[in-house]
Parts: C-alpha cells; sequence; structure tokens
C-alpha cells in the first residue's frame, strides 16, 4: 500500500516533523528573503545545497530577473490633534518622501467611492483609507491601487488600512502599483487600529496632521533565481508533475508561512517519496519560485521558458495559503479529470483528509491553469493566515509541525500518484 | 506517448487508482 506507506512515513515515521525542522532551521539561519536582497540570495544558495545532499535529481538554479526595492528608514507622527507615533510599512514600489518628509491634513474615506465624492477635499492632503475588510481579494485593491486613486484627485501621500482580518496593532506590507500617467506618491499601510482611530476623530470633525517620512528607494532589477529539483521519471521522464512553493517573502517577519511552509511541504514531498525508494512514471518536479510577492514574477519567466513543453506538464501544485490544518485540494481541471482526482483523494482517507473543492489557484500556476494545464493548490484552514500575512507576526512560531506533516502527506500522496498513473490527467 | 489516449475506461482508471490504497 503506497498511500499508507507515504502517510506513515510523513505523520507518524521518521519524517514526522522534518518538514517543521527544517524550515525552522532554514528561516532561522537566513531570516526573511526580500526580492532582491543578499537574504534572498543566500535563501537560494542554501536550498540548492540542501537540496542536493537531499540526493535529489538536476538540482539546478534557472536565472530570474526580479524587482529590487528597499523600504529604508521611514515613521509617520501625528502631529494634530496630539502628538502619536503611528505605526507604518511602506508598500513594495512605494516612492520614498522627501528627505524633511510630508507633513499635511489628513482626509478620511471609507472606500474609492467617497474618495472619489470627496475628491475637492483631497487636494494637498494625506489621504487615509479605513476600508473595512471584507475579503482579501476584495480588499487588497485598497493596497494595491490606494496611492494612483488618491494621486488622481491631487493626494500628495496615501496610509491604507492594513489588508489583515485582525489586528493587535500589526501593519501589513504588500505590493501596489503605480499608473504610467498618474503622479506617483508616497505610501504605506497602517494599522488597522490607527485608520479606525483616525475615521473616528475624523468623524467628529477633528483635524488631523501628520509627517511622513519615508526613505523607500526602486533599484535596477536584480538577478535571482527560480530553485528546481526532481525525481525523474522511470518511464515518461519528459512528463512532469511539478509541486511548488515560493522561496522568497517580505522583508518583514521570518517568511515562515508566507510561502516557507508551502515551499517546504514541496520539498517534504520528494523526500518523503525518495527515502521510500519509490519511482514514479514521470518526473516529479519541485519548484521553488522567486520573486512571488512582486506578482509572480519567477514563475512568468519560468512559464515563458517551458510553455513550448506545455502538452509534457500533467499536473501543476502550488501550496500559497498556509500549511495550517489541511482540508484537501482546490482543483481546476476538466471534469474527467476532476473525477480522477476526486479518486486519487479517496487514498487520503487514513487521515481524513479526502475533499477535493473547486478553483484550485496560486499566483504561480495561473499561467498554467489560464493556457489549460490542469492545476491544485493546498486547501487549509486558513482562517488565520490574514492575522499574519506580511507582518512581522509572520514568523516560526505561526507554525504547526503536526498540521505540516499532514500537509507534506496530502502533497506526497496526490503528487505521487498522478506522477506515476499510466496516463496523464486529461484536459 | 501514453497521452489522452482514453482507450480505458473511468473503471479501469479508479481500480488504477484503488491499487496505491
Amino acid at each position: 500500500s503506497i498511500a499508507s506507506a507515504i502517510i506513515d512515513l510523513a505523520v507518524h515515521g521518521k519524517a514526522q516533523n522534518r518538514s517543521y525542522d527544517r524550515l525552522a532551521l532554514f528561516v532561522d539561519t537566513i531570516g526573511n528573503r526580500m526580492s532582491g536582497s543578499k537574504n534572498l540570495d543566500l535563501a537560494i544558495k542554501y536550498m540548492y545545497n540542501a537540496l542536493q545532499k537531499d540526493g535529489l535529481d538536476n538540482v539546478h538554479l534557472e536565472p530570474v530577473k526580479v524587482p529590487h526595492w528597499e523600504r529604508g528608514e521611514e515613521f509617520a507622527m501625528m502631529l494634530e490633534p496630539r502628538n502619536q507615533s503611528i505605526s507604518i510599512l511602506g508598500l513594495g514600489s512605494s516612492i520614498g518622501t522627501p528627505p524633511q518628509g510630508i507633513t499635511a491634513d489628513v482626509l478620511v474615506v471609507t472606500s474609492f467611492t467617497e474618495l472619489h465624492r470627496r475628491a475637492p477635499e483631497a487636494r494637498g492632503k494625506i489621504v487615509v483609507y479605513n476600508q473595512p475588510f471584507v475579503s482579501y481579494e476584495e480588499t487588497v485593491k485598497y493596497r494595491s491601487f490606494g496611492a494612483v486613486e488618491a494621486a488622481k484627485v491631487g493626494a500628495v501621500a496615501s496610509l491604507i488600512r492594513s489588508i489583515a482580518s485582525f489586528s493587535i496593532y500589526s501593519p501589513h506590507t504588500g505590493w501596489q502599483d503605480y499608473q504610467t500617467d498618474v503622479p506617483k506618491i508616497p505610501t504605506a499601510c497602517i494599522a488597522v487600529e490607527d485608520a479606525e482611530m483616525m475615521a473616528r476623530m475624523a468623524s467628529r470633525g477633528t483635524k488631523i496632521v501628520i509627517t511622513l517620512k519615508m526613505g523607500a528607494k526602486t533599484y535596477p532589477d536584480a538577478n535571482s533565481f527560480n530553485t528546481v529539483a526532481e525525481i525523474v521519471g522511470n518511464k515518461y521522464p519528459e512528463q512532469v508533475v511539478l509541486v511548488s512553493g515560493h522561496l522568497d517573502s517580505w522583508d518583514v517577519g521570518q517568511g515562515a508561512m508566507d510561502d516557507g511552509g508551502g515551499a517546504f511541504i514541496s520539498w517534504e514531498a520528494l523526500s518523503i517519496i525518495k527515502d521510500l525508494g519509490l519511482s514514479p512514471k514521470r518526473t516529479l518536479r519541485l519548484v521553488l519560485w522567486t520573486g512571488e510577492e512582486q506578482g509572480g514574477v519567477g514563475s512568468r519567466q519560468y512559464y515563458e521558458l517551458h510553455k513550448e513543453n506545455i502538452f509534457d506538464f500533467d499536473l501543476v501544485m502550488e501550496s500559497d495559503t498556509g500549511t495550517f490544518m489541511p482540508l484537501g485540494l482546490q482543483f481546476t481541471g476538466r471534469d474527467k479529470a476532476r473525477a480522477i482526482m476526486k479518486e486519487v483523494m479517496m487514498l487520503l482517507q487514513p487521515i481524513n483528509i479526502t475533499s477535493l473543492y473547486e478553483h484550485g489557484e496560486g499566483t504561480d500556476i495561473d499561467y498554467w491553469m489560464e493556457a489549460g494545464v490542469p492545476g491544485a493548490s493546498l486547501l487549509d484552514d486558513f482562517q488565520k493566515y490574514f492575522w499574519f500575512h506580511h507582518s512581522q507576526g509572520d514568523t516560526m512560531t505561526v507554525q504547526d509541525p503536526a498540521l505540516m506533516n499532514l500537509c507534506a502527506a496530502v502533497w506526497a500522496v496526490v503528487s505521487y500518484v498522478i506522477a506515476d498513473m499510466e496516463e496523464m490527467l486529461p484536459r | 506517448k501514453h497521452i489522452h489516449k482514453n482507450v480505458r475506461t473511468f473503471e479501469d482508471i479508479k481500480k488504477e487508482i484503488c491499487g496505491y490504497s
């Protein structure tokens, strides 16, 4: 019973807690891994050596050009109605302020609609967004486009309520996008608590003044790499089941959850299969992406480089929403492929994780799925994910070794069986 | 290449998958 052997090794056997222990050593040694940083270079070298030491096949690096942005020193101070330090995290790609900072009155809004309605009030002000958290997908547009929308109505900077479902005064960073025809203004996230406080003050008609200083700088694109390792297939080696997570992170916390957990259960899947002496018919390929946080930069270049072989890609898998209690897999593919995946999930009955959901997702595998390759993502109990996401709280303390064992078991069983079946998934 | 042959029935595929359990 191959599925049981994989599960036993991952959950009860010698491999239990291995992905957790490996991740802890990695993040405690390297720290966070921002695109373009020396830390990310060190992380890639570390993984290259670790994967070779693990005895995997074809360990190699594939060059990628990635954005290089550094936040520099930054702070905000509320001057009126009273002095209070405002905790901020500059947003990726933001420009800095002049050296003396920007001091301006604040306009608080709760939505883009309100901003547009009150456009005449925004000129020369710092716009503070206090948008409610609906869902990440819905609310993240304020982080992505808050600066552009504020600049369009003449604001001098924007401060955006963090995209977080819970807060203990924690700002959460993330990437934001300027538009070429709109002036660039500095932009940062603030804690939910400060956004709500300023909204209350504004609703009482209280004047708010803030000084904002940000030393953010954008440098020329940097050299980086996607990190690749394989177990080469014994019958159809050119055909590939791809398992993945991203190695880069934000420059806060340790990037243990986003996406250290996803990267290390993906490595663990190959380790488990190798430890059991299993040899799938197709190649199992581990890819640790670079530059994901800047919008899937590494995975886009990987797709461009390898799309000529798209018909050899059987299934693409990504874990990038945490490695909490696994609930099953999200899957995108034709009905015939879904029916097969449902049967494969039944192999996970010993750990009672057999559900197959709709909509496989993941920035790094989207290109393949849009082109018709079946795709799967790990669905876990990610209720707490956005508590820690892109914040100083994303540390090893978030991770649970027992849950990582279960995630690794799901990842290993599914990837191995699909790679070993006589035929590829129907498209 | 054994790609999308569709010569096997779903029952055949189910049996193959059961072989891993």
